[in-house]
């Protein structure tokens, strides 16, 4: 045994043009949240005590897609998902459909330790949050400036985007842009106004 | 996405994710962040947390998957996600961070780039995008 180890991410599909300070925040968050992991380890935290707070740390900070920062339904809204598992038991817990509740991971931690189920969606989600008293907020409260025009790009593009990336206009393949999800028009079957096959890679 | 996966002092293992999901996905859409054994999965072996396009994660049920070649083809941890990256993700993009229960730390993507970062307690602390 090699003692305590931690990893984090932030999320792949990066876009290849991310601007050198766009870069630097990300490395800097993620520095700060693995230092936080490190100490609370170091300190003798158990694994799924760290892990729970270092996503918490991760969704507070709007860099990353997730609690603050969401990305954005195709209504403008945020419609946010966490799960956690401890190897310890196997014991796991998770959430899907969150619009206000502040910390998604540690609900999900709830529904682990405090509820029979593994897995609660939606307004049985919030409705849980709300016995167990959990913070919670207005859903304007995850949505930034930034993803607001990124949702507006992603209409205009007629897309789903997985890396926060514009199509070119004409791809005619996900793979031929690493991440994108361009509209591909394969057959005419659509759904929610898009071609089919723009799910399939989702 | 974000994720965290961590090996404590005692060896055990634990995973968390978290994610808005897409951006202008519809609306109920899920996808494999919450879904235990594709995003996030976490046992006496090891504990995975994945992020990328979610229908591959989620056919491929990429998590677990990095467990059991652990379990049952006894491959270590980085030839697990090697394998698990190479080999089971189709043409879906993903990538992933993994610890053991013997204190390594692995990662694996085949995307342009993978926000990440991973710390042990002899010191070794590594920021990476690309």
């Amino acid at each position: 045994m090699r003692g305590w180890a931690i990893a984090v991410h932030g999320g792949a599909g990066v876009d290849p043009c991310l601007p050198a300070v766009r870069q630097e925040e990300a490395r800097r968050v993620l520095s700060r949240c693995l230092k936080k992991g490190a100490a609370a380890l170091q300190a003798g935290l158990t694994a799924v005590d760290v892990v729970e707070m270092v996503v918490r740390e991760l969704e507070t900070d709007p860099v990353f897609n997730s609690g603050r920062g969401s990305a954005l339904t195709r209504r403008g809204t945020v419609e946010m998902e966490a799960s956690i598992m401890d190897g310890r038991g196997r014991r796991c817990g998770a959430v899907s459909g969150l619009s206000t509740v502040k910390n998604p991971v540690s609900l999900a931690r709830l529904v682990m330790d405090r509820s029979p189920h593994s897995y609660l969606v939606f307004d049985g989600a919030e409705e849980f949050a709300r016995e167990q008293g959990v913070e919670m907020v207005d859903n304007s409260y995850f949505i930034t400036e930034e993803n607001v025009g990124m949702l507006k790009l992603a209409k205009e593009a007629n897309s789903i985007m997985f890396d926060y990336r514009v199509p070119i206009p004409g791809v005619d393949s996900c793979s031929a842009s690493a991440g994108l999800m361009g509209a591909t028009a394969e057959g005419g079957l659509q759904m929610n106004g898009l071609p089919i096959s723009m799910y399939a890679p989702e | 996405t974000v994720g965290c996966v961590v090996v404590d002092n005692n060896g055990w293992c634990a995973a968390a994710t978290s994610t808005g999901g897409l951006m202008n996905k519809m609306s109920g859409r899920i996808g494999d962040s919450p879904l235990i054994g594709s995003g996030t999965y976490a046992c006496d072996v090891c504990a995975v947390s994945c992020t990328g396009e979610g229908e591959a994660i989620i056919r491929s049920t990429l998590a677990r998957d990095v467990a059991a070649l652990m379990e049952y083809k006894g491959l270590s941890l980085q030839e697990a996600v090697d394998y698990a990256i190479k080999e089971r993700l189709d043409e879906g993009k993903a990538g992933l961070i993994a610890v053991s229960r013997n204190g390594e730390v692995a990662y694996g993507f085949n995307t342009v780039g993978m926000f990440r970062g991973s710390a042990t307690q002899d010191g070794f602390m590594e920021v990476g995008i690309w």
